[in-house]
């Protein structure tokens, strides 16, 4: 779409065959719809747009033909480069490797614990979930019933979220699990009781990757949040959910951007084994729409 | 402090978009601000900025005297809609819960039969309501769960049926069709189409807001929204865009996750809000 946007701006162009600065800039302009339209941050956009304008002079942009082209490629070689490297999953010393998902209320934690419990499995490995969230209706229920689907215990306790945390590592170790996913209550980023709960989970558990999982059709707040869950925990990386809906999901650039996060899977379904590494290519290409 | 000049709209510009309002509907609300601006002569930043937030109240306006739609012969049907993870259930929890209160008899259908524990959520929720409860096991069809509860509900004399649905993707083409078949089977039962059918929207969502209004519009001939999470930060802005295009009055707000989170939406709330 950015494509079809841009071909309009410069298809007038063509006929005079050069650029002016003032082409560039509507050219640009119609790059910062295309981004803020994909919800990326306002001021990450703005960000964006000034390296996008800087590479455009110095790839001499006005004096192409092709302008269009070259500034399609140029928006997604910075959005690639911006997303970064894949990271591995990082194995504690000895095990159990200890995973936390965190996030706001109905993003897809517990569904992402039973999809990676699922993918470990796969790998060969042994898992456990612990059943960390007393808040929700049914959400220990939910949990379990997703355990017996991808065949992973799940341990289920008496208490407070830590009482329960700590009963799942000692049982974890005790049965030589090799990973304890630890599902806990979706919350707000604003909430400080909530997110000292979760930092004391955390702190009777000791994690070796800290998730957040982000629903793909978060707006502008994208930032506030993400910021929010690393200052208080620590984040290891970022889960982007619903990505088999059509949001664009430009939050992923907005997140990596602002606290330099990575983003580590995805989330394209409601069944457990709807989960996928996380790929800069094919999330450059989707922003861009 | 005080001066009018173009610093003020492109700061009015930001506030808007970072609320996730659209560029297209941000332009438009900033172009008609200048025209009210230069035609009322207003000459301070405050008369600016609060004639801005009178103009955003106003799209709604018509929403204001309209609570959910009460028929002339009960029981209501209800029907709650939308993508995966946005407030159905707990809001159906709430909702139930706001009508005893006022001596109704609401009866909560677990039309959810897909997703784990989706039964046992809703079925909390009538305990803790104090709502009747019509529900069956998971696999089974959806549509013959809201038939069946409709049934059940004219024959206890309930005054209201709150129909839950399993959260869907509006992509997924074979799930808006079995939505649609829920709206059709429950209008069978009813004898005319539901008194209601709302489409959740959760307040943290950027501009796929409207196009989760726009495909539930088609399928399901939603009649009117509900706004979720507005206890959390994010502003909601992309609403504004759905009220001239699709006429979809807003007209329940969830303030949290306790059974007494919810309240009637205001447009003068909605737009203080979106410049707090
Ligand atoms: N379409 C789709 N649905 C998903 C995906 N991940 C999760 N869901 C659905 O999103 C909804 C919420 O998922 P949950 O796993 O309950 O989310 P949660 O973060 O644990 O929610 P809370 O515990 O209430 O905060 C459910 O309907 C899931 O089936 C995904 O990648 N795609
Ligand atoms: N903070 C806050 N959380 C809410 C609100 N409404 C719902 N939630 C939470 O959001 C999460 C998802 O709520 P559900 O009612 O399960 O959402 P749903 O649309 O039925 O989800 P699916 O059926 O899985 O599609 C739960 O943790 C709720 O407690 C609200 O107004 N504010
Ligand atoms: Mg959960
Ligand atoms: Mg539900």
């Amino acid at each position: 779409r950015l494509t079809r946007r841009l071909t309009g701006v410069f298809s007038s162009l063509r006929r005079q065959g050069r650029l002016s600065e003032d082409d560039v800039n509507n050219a640009l302009r119609e790059v910062r719809v295309a981004v803020l339209e994909a919800d990326v941050n306002y001021g990450v956009a703005k960000d964006f747009l000034a390296r996008i304008k800087e590479k455009a002079v110095g790839e001499n942009l006005f004096g192409s033909l092709t302008a269009d082209q070259t500034l399609v490629r140029i928006v997604r070689d910075e959005i690639v480069e911006l997303l970064g490297e894949d990271v591995p999953f990082h194995w504690a010393p000895a095990p159990p490797t200890v995973v936390l998902m965190a996030g706001l209320q109905g993003s897809g934690k517990t569904t992402t614990c039973a999809k990676l419990a699922r993918w470990l499995v796969k790998d060969g490995k042994k898992p456990m979930m612990a059943a960390c969230d007393l808040q929700r209706p049914a959400a220990v229920h939910q949990l379990q019933v997703l355990g017996e689907q991808v065949g992973v215990p799940v341990h289920t306790g008496q208490g407070s979220p830590v009482d329960v945390a700590k009963e799942a590592i000692q049982r974890a170790r005790h049965l030589f699990c090799d990973v304890l996913i630890v599902d806990t209550a979706g919350r707000l980023a604003m909430d400080a009781e909530l997110m000292n709960e979760l930092a004391a989970i955390e702190k009777a558990v000791g994690s070796h990757e800290r998730l957040l999982v982000l629903d793909a059709t978060i707006g502008q707040e994208s930032v506030n949040v993400a910021q929010a869950f690393q200052d208080r925990l620590g984040l290891t990386g970022v889960v982007i959910t619903k990505l088999d809906g059509d949001a664009r999901g430009g939050a992923v650039l907005s997140v990596r951007a602002v606290t330099g996060v990575p983003v580590r899977y995805v989330g394209t379904g409601e069944a457990t084994d709807a989960l996928e590494r996380f790929s800069s290519e094919r999330m450059a290409g989707r922003i861009l729409g | 402090r005080g001066v009018i000049d173009e610093n003020l709209y492109s700061v009015l510009e930001e506030e808007l978009l970072l609320a996730d309002t659209s560029v297209a509907v941000t332009e438009e609300i900033l172009s008609e601000l200048r025209d009210a601006v230069r035609k009322d002569k207003v000459t301070t930043v405050d008369g600016i900025r609060e004639r801005l937030r009178h103009e955003i109240a106003s799209r709604f306006d018509w929403d204001r005297v309209k609570g959910l739609n009460e028929p002339a012969v009960p029981p209501a049907l209800w029907l709650f809609v939308g993508v995966n993870g946005v407030g159905k259930t707990t809001t159906i929890g709430k909702l139930a819960s706001s009508l005893k209160s006022k001596g109704k008899r609401p009866l909560l259908a677990a039309g959810d039969t897909f997703r784990a524990a989706a039964i046992e959520q809703l079925q909390v929720w009538a305990e803790r309501s104090g709502a009747d409860f019509v529900g069956a096991s998971p696999g089974s069809d959806s549509a013959s769960v809201v038939f069946s509860a409709i049934e059940a509900a004219k024959a206890r004399g309930c005054t209201h049926v709150l129909a839950d649905t399993a959260g869907r993707q509006h992509t997924k083409s074979a799930l808006m069709t079995e939505l649609g078949k829920t709206v059709r089977v429950a209008e069978k039962a009813m004898g005319r189409a539901p008194d209601e059918v709302l489409l959740v929207l959760d307040a943290n969502t950027g501009q796929n807001a409207v196009r989760q209004a726009e495909e539930f519009g088609h399928i399901a001939g939603v009649t009117g929204l509900v706004l979720t999470k507005v206890d959390g930060t994010a502003k909601g802005g992309a609403l504004i865009g759905l009220q001239r295009g699709l006429h979809l009055p807003v007209k329940l707000v969830g303030t949290g996750e306790g059974i007494e989170d919810l309240r009637l939406f205001d447009p003068k709330w909605f737009a203080e809000r979106l410049f707090a």
